[in-house]
């Protein structure tokens, strides 16, 4: 489903530059969920969105489906990214002028495609918001925001979803909710999801683990248990 | 150290009334380590922010020291917050346009008062930023701008410090050094820390724990073990 080939990214240049990819080959193959684990400032993020085409890289190429995204128009780029792409930003990332249901929506707005309406509902159970759809994102607290944001890539039921920490700010019973919806989500219609990560008990709803270092893939765990 | 009577938050009102504190009743004692946990939207955030003053309660009382801080005028207010109070944002809340050690910097800067050396130093080591400093937040991983803003709340040493989920981003290993710090300050120092935390393993730093839901406290443990 997504997948890159010797990609790196180089940010500064002399005594400031830091290699935040360091020619990672990686792939995700459909219907399958993969999380990844490392150190703060390893390169997790930066990987996450060189995938989805949020960030363009210093070498090496990416590709969704069997598409090379850097060969495509700033366009085209984007319609892939609507239509087959949802992404969950470590910093959410709302609109602070739209309610929290709008911020939900937002993505199927914007591709005037109409939602999937009990899809939709199942996504806003999963994530307990049905009663915060109407606040907007300075009215609700840090985890609900979150939460938005997760519910924002998955209501449109993309292809593949990127999510980075999207349980960091919730409590354990809050996020196993959104974790066992995720796997849910793989499990019966075969949608991929690559996961950022920093809590093993997340780790362990994937069938695998990459743990990124210094901007490379060190290691890789099967199936993993907490 | 700080202690609220009867604190109580509402907001709006009719069907979208939502109270946010329910009569707290709280008190932290000098030179004491407090943990809080709860479930997303339960209060956490609310009750910190009241706490040091950057919120206001809609009835009930907040004591820092001995001082009722709604008696106090915006002027001697801010004075407090700046001299006395250390406060970890839940979405850190870095000046974009200032530098890591800008940012870390900007509370005595402001205030005009030299830092001591030794201790920044200190601080600057424990949250691992000695090699980004020279960095804006939009140049810093996620977990690296969550460092800069636990940084700036301890490198001035306050008598009290709030910290909102202060490792919700970090891998465990960053994070422990923190915790260590943290704790260190407690011990070494008398200074107070009240933390807002959904890791289990964070709380067991500290000598207390409380459990926030529907705005209340509903349950405490003493010396808590992972
Ligand atoms: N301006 C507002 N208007 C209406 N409701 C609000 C407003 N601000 C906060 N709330 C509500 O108050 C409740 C408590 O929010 P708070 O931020 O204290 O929660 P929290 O315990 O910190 O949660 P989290 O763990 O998700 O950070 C939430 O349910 C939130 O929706
Ligand atoms: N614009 C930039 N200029 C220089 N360095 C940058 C820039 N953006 C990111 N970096 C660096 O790239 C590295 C990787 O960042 P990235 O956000 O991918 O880390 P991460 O693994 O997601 O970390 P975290 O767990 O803290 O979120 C970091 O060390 C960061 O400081
Ligand atoms: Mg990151
Ligand atoms: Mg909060």
């Amino acid at each position: 489903a997504a997948s890159t080939t010797a990609a790196s990214k180089i940010y500064g240049s002399g005594d400031t530059r830091v290699v935040a990819l360091d020619k990672v080959d990686v792939s995700f193959a459909q219907g399958q969920f993969t999380a990844i684990m490392g150190p703060s400032g390893s390169g997790k993020s930066t990987l996450m969105h060189c995938l989805a085409g949020l960030d363009r890289l210093t070498d090496g190429a990416v590709r969704i489906g069997d598409v090379n995204i850097s060969e495509l128009s700033e366009k085209d780029l984007t319609l892939l990214r609507r239509n087959k792409i949802g992404f969950v930003f470590q910093a959410f990332n709302l609109v602070p002028t739209l309610t929290a249901i709008e911020n939900i929506t937002l993505p199927m707005d914007l591709g005037k495609t109409k939602p999937d309406q009990a899809h939709l509902d199942e996504v806003i159970r999963a994530v307990g918001l049905a009663d915060r759809l109407k606040h907007k994102p300075n009215e609700l607290s840090g985890g609900q925001q979150q939460r938005v944001a997760v519910a924002r890539a998955l209501g449109s039921r993309p292809d593949v979803i990127f999510a980075d920490e999207p349980t960091g700010n919730l409590d354990s019973q809050t996020g196993a909710e959104i974790l066992a919806f995720m796997r849910r989500a793989v499990n019966e219609f075969g949608q991929t999801i690559v996961m950022v990560t920093h809590d093993p008990v997340a780790a362990s709803y994937a069938d695998r683990v990459l743990f990124l270092n210094d901007g490379r893939i060190v290691n890789e765990l099967q199936n993993p248990d907490a």
